[in-house]
């Protein structure tokens, strides 16, 4: 779903901000 | 079992998107979606994650999203 794709979206980027 | 439909996230393919032109992180979610990775939502998150560092891409923003892109 939609919702499911923006988490998705919004936990990979926490995780690259941690790096980049 | 796999069979040829199937979508590989790899570190390969990840450069050959982001190479052709630059991406949000939706866009390349959209690329391997979890129905055609066979990979868990977590997965997908931590294995994009990890390639993402090792690749170090570029980043712009466009349209006021942030994109990342390689260049050859």
């Amino acid at each position: 779903s939609n919702s499911e794709a923006d988490e998705m979206a919004a936990a990979l980027e926490a995780e690259l901000n941690d790096f980049m | 079992t796999p069979s040829s439909s199937d979508v590989l996230l790899t570190e390969d393919a990840v450069r050959r998107y982001l190479i052709r032109k630059p991406m949000t992180t939706k866009d390349l979610l959209k690329k391997f979606q979890t129905k055609r990775t066979g990979l868990s939502s977590e997965q997908t998150v931590n294995v994009l994650a990890q390639i993402l560092k090792r690749l170090n891409p570029e980043r712009k923003n466009i349209n006021d999203k942030m994109h990342f892109y390689l260049t050859e």
